[in-house]
C-alpha cells in the first residue's frame, strides 16, 4: 500500500514543487516505485520534468471530473521507477467547478485509490493556497511535508497551515499526520536563515527533518532543462540534500 | 484622484509583497501621498512594516464585510506620507464568505472609493492565487504591476495571468491596464536570469520596466526588522532599484 504524501504550504515560492520533483526522483533512485501527481494549475511539476502541459491527452483535471481513470493519465519519466500524473492549466477551473460538486473534497482520494497498490509512494504537489485543490490533496494524503523557506515571512504561514490541518483532521481525514517540516533555501551567508531555523525549533513541537536544503543555483536551473537535480547536476549540493531527504523519508515510512 | 495599482501574480514568492512595500515607501519619499493596502490573508505586507497583525482594531476584512469605513482601518507608518490598511488572518475566510455575497467582486472598489481623493497612489498587495480576493483587487484597480521572478517557472504563469486580466476587463473593469512587468530577483551569477529576461522581451508585447530588481540579501532581511528597504538599508542595491522603480512609476502616472 502506497504512502501518500502531500507537499503543502500556502506561502508562495517556498520550494513545494522543487521538493516534490526531487524527493520523488531520489526515492525512485532508492528503488522505490513512485507516482508524482501535479495538482497545481501552474503545472510547474509537469514542466519541471520537461513535459509540455499543453499537448497532453489526459491530465489530473480529467480524473477529478470523473471522466478518466487515473491509470489513463499516468505517464513515464526519464527516471526508472518514477511515473507522473500531469496537470494542465484548465485545472484552474476545477476550484470553481468543484464548489457545487457532490463529495467535492474526496474526488482526488477516490481517483487515486485504485493505484495505491501499484506504488510505494504517491507525492502530490499543490498550489500556494488553501482552496479546494489543496483540501483534496490533504484529504487524499496520509501525511504532509511542509517546506519552509528560511526567510522572515515563513513562520506566520505555518500557524495558519497547522490550523487548517486540524480542520481537515476533524472533518475529512483523521489519519492525516505531519511527516515533518523541511527547511529550504537555507543561505549560510545571512544570519536570517539561522534565526528562522532557531525560532522554528522553539515554536514548532513536531518533527523537523535533519536534512536542510541549501539555496543552490543548480536547483533553479534544473527545471529549465526539464530534469530533476539528480540528472541535471548529480554532484551539486542540491542533489546531495534531496538524496539525504529521500533517505530520511524512506527510514520514516518504509518498514523493511 | 488616486492611481490605484494592484501588484499581482498567482505564482508564489515572486516579490509581490516586497514590491508593494518598497514601491509604496519610495513613492512616499518622492513626496507622493500613498495608501498601501494588504489584501493577502498571510498579512505579509502588514508584518513587513512591523505591525502586529493579531492586535488590530480594524482591518481590510471588516471593510470588505461592509462593517467599517476604510478610514477607520487606515493607520500611519514610519514613513511620512505612507499610510497602511492592514490585514488579519481572518481575511482567509473572506474568499469563502464572499462566494455568496451580493456584488462580491466590487466590495473593495466600493470600500476604497471614498478615499481616492486623499491619496495620489493606492498600492494593493494580494495573495498568490486568482480567487475572489485577487478579483476584488483587479476590479478596484486602474492598473497592475506584474512582478516576475527571473526563474524558469515565471513565464507560464504570465500567460495565465494575462488571460485572467482579459476576463476581468471584459466583465468587471474595462479600464484595467498593465502598467508593466517588473523583473525581480535578477541574479547576474547565472545565465538563467538573462535567458528568462530575453524570453520575456520576445514573447511579451507590453511594457517592461527598465528597472530590474536584483537578488539582494538586504531585501530578505528588511521585513524581519519591520522596515522598508529605504529605512533598513538605504544604500543597498535593493533600495537603489526600488527608488528607480518609484521614479519610473511616477513618470508614467503623475502628469505634472
Ligand atoms: N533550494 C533552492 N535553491 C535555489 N533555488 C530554489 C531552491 N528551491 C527552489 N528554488 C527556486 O525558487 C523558485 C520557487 O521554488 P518552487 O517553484 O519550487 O516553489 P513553490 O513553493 O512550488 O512555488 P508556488 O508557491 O508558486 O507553487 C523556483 O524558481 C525554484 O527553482
Ligand atoms: N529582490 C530580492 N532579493 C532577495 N530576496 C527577495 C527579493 N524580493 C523578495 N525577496 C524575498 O523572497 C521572499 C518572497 O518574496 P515576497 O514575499 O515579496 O513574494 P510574494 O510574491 O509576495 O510571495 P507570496 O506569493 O507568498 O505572496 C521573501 O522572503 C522576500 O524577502
Ligand atoms: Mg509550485
Ligand atoms: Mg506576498
Amino acid at each position: 500500500m502506497a504512502n501518500v504524501i502531500s507537499i503543502v504550504n500556502q506561502k508562495g515560492g517556498v520550494g513545494k514543487t522543487t521538493t516534490a520533483i526531487n524527493l520523488a526522483a531520489h526515492l525512485a533512485l532508492l528503488g522505490q516505485k513512485v507516482l508524482l501527481l501535479d495538482l497545481d494549475p501552474q503545472t510547474n511539476c509537469t514542466m519541471g520534468l520537461g513535459v509540455n502541459h499543453a499537448a497532453l491527452p489526459k491530465t489530473i483535471y480529467d480524473c477529478l471530473r470523473n471522466e478518466t481513470e487515473l491509470s489513463e493519465a499516468i505517464m513515464p519519466t526519464a527516471i526508472e521507477g518514477l511515473s507522473l500524473v500531469p496537470a494542465s492549466i484548465d485545472l484552474a477551473g476545477a476550484e470553481v467547478e468543484l464548489v457545487t460538486a457532490l463529495a467535492r473534497e474526496t474526488r482526488l482520494k477516490r481517483a487515486i485509490e485504485p493505484e495505491l497498490d501499484n506504488y510505494r509512494f504517491v507525492i502530490i504537489d499543490g498550489p500556494p493556497s488553501l482552496g479546494l485543490l489543496t483540501v483534496n490533496s490533504l484529504t487524499a494524503a496520509h501525511s504532509v511535508i511542509i517546506p519552509i523557506q528560511c526567510e522572515y515571512y515563513a513562520l506566520t504561514g505555518l500557524t495558519q497551515l497547522l490550523h487548517t490541518l486540524g480542520l481537515i483532521r476533524r472533518s475529512l481525514n483523521p489519519e492525516l499526520d505531519v511527516l515533518g517540516v523541511l527547511l529550504t533555501m537555507y543561505d549560510a551567508r545571512t544570519k536570517l536563515s539561522a534565526q528562522v531555523s532557531e525560532e522554528l525549533r522553539q515554536h514548532f513541537r513536531g518533527h523537523i527533518f535533519s536534512t536542510v536544503i541549501p539555496r543552490n543555483i543548480r536547483l533553479t536551473e534544473a527545471p529549465s532543462h526539464g530534469q530533476p537535480i539528480c540528472l541535471y547536476a548529480p554532484d551539486s549540493r542540491g542533489a546531495t540534500a534531496y538524496s539525504a531527504l529521500a533517505e530520511e523519508v524512506k527510514q520514516l515510512l518504509v518498514k523493511e
